[in-house]
């Protein structure tokens, strides 16, 4: 999804 | 996930532990800042916003569940406890915090990855951890005896830095699309504050006395 941005640590 | 940014959750989980079991079980919270821990509140509170929205892993999702539960139950334990507010070294822990909250959001404003109010609350929220341990930091300054179980939380916490760079050098290199500056620059900013302190712990640590930080 362009719209989000992937924050995938803590 | 890599071994370098397992190793450094274990390590947060690891300081956020030691410093539960000092307060939980030794009823003692000298040493510790609570403005720190207010701060640190505030920041798992701002970036994980979309903890009930954007499902990453199981893992992810219990992580973040026990950081803002320990961060809040810290602060609650060193307000509210009868035994554990006592011990609080209030005298010392005099930072002026509020004064690093409302820069962290204004430069979230201004530097964000796109200009949503969970992307803005997410740069804050790194922003305001990179600078959360300078109350911490002065209060060891200020500490005669500084405990064992308090300069380990600190060293712990300080490692959870260090091994989250090695993971984003890992990642740089094993993901293309792995560019992430924001947290880049504040998460080295946020470790070299802490080198004075690793430069003291390990040398208290080699010679085998009492950590102590010059004023």
């Amino acid at each position: 999804n362009a719209d989000t941005v992937e924050h995938d640590e803590l | 996930m890599n071994a370098f940014r397992l190793a450094g959750d274990m390590t947060h989980l690891l300081s956020v532990v030691v410093l539960l079991l000092k307060i939980h079980t030794i009823k003692s919270c000298a040493g510790i800042s609570l403005k720190t821990q207010e701060l640190y509140a505030l920041v798992f509170a701002a970036r994980y916003l979309d903890l009930f929205i954007h499902f990453i892993s199981l893992y992810n999702t219990v992580m973040k569940l026990v950081f803002l539960a320990s961060s809040f139950s810290i602060v609650w334990y060193m307000r509210r406890h009868k035994i554990v507010r006592r011990t609080y070294d209030k005298d010392h822990d005099t930072f002026r915090h509020h004064f690093l909250v409302l820069p962290c959001l204004a430069l979230a404003l201004l530097i964000n990855e796109r200009f949503t109010f969970r992307e803005v609350m997410w740069a804050f929220s790194i922003y305001l951890e990179a600078v959360a341990i300078l109350p911490q930091l002065v209060l060891l300054q200020r500490t005669r005896n500084i405990d064992n179980l308090t300069g380990q939380y600190v060293f712990f916490l300080g490692a959870y830095r260090v091994l989250y760079i090695l993971n984003w050098i890992y990642r740089y290199f094993t993901e293309p699309h792995f560019v992430h500056w924001i947290s880049w620059v504040a998460g080295i900013v946020q470790t070299l504050l802490y080198a004075d302190f690793f430069y003291y712990y390990i040398m208290s640590w080699k010679n085998n006395v009492k950590l102590e930080l010059p004023a």
